[in-house]
């Protein structure tokens, strides 16, 4: 996935 | 996952049981606003729309499920429940919470990743989850003293905040692809506020 950030936490 | 991020979801889920138990133990949710419930019931039924189309870890999966049926169920608790739903306070739980639901969504129109439909709710669900605890806040100091276990479940969810920040900054000073990510957004968020101002 490209986007990056706080798309893994939640 | 650093300790930060570990330690930021565990005081989030204790602050999750703190509060079942409170409604639970004593058939009562006085002090606690159903606003700020609701808010957080939307903030993750927006945010967790990759649930089923990002798959992160099993730990992620999980956890997004725990947050949405718990908030759902505390909402249900406070507004469906026979015994429970009598001892809200709604006199003193006023806050206008429509417009911290307006704001974030014109704040996640003007500043997010990508035009579409999952990325504006996640952005949306980013700015309302700030704001969300602002009715409680408000209730809190309207009915003077407080319980134990609401004192409790505020404390334990100011905590996850300050938890993920330290997260946050951690994350920002060893991952590069993270600083670069938070430094476009955080400049076009004070953009935003800038032009506003």
């Amino acid at each position: 996935a490209e986007s990056s950030g706080l798309k893994d936490e939640l | 996952m650093n300790i930060f991020r570990f330690a930021g979801d565990m005081t989030h889920l204790i602050s999750i049981l703190v509060l079942l138990l409170k409604i639970y133990a004593t058939k009562s949710c006085s002090g606690i606003s159903l606003k700020t419930q609701e808010l957080y019931a939307l903030v993750f039924l927006t945010r967790y729309l990759d649930l089923f189309t990002d798959f992160i870890s099993v730990y992620n999966t999980i956890m997004k499920l725990v947050f949405i049926a718990s908030s759902l169920a505390i909402v249900w608790c406070m507004r469906m429940h026979r015994v429970v739903r009598r001892s809200y306070d709604k006199d003193l739980d006023t806050f206008r919470h429509y417009f911290l639901i307006l704001a974030s969504l014109i704040l996640a129109l003007l500043v997010h990743e990508k035009f579409t439909f999952q990325e504006i709710f996640w952005a949306f669900s980013i700015y309302l989850e700030a704001l969300a605890i602002l009715p409680q806040l408000v209730l809190l100091q309207r009915s003077g003293n407080v319980d134990n276990l609401t004192g409790q479940y505020v404390f334990f969810l100011g905590a996850y905040r300050a938890f993920y920040i330290l997260n946050w900054i951690y994350r920002y000073f060893t991952e590069q692809r993270f600083s670069r990510w938070i430094g476009e957004r955080l400049r076009a968020v004070l953009l935003v506020v800038f032009a506003y101002l």
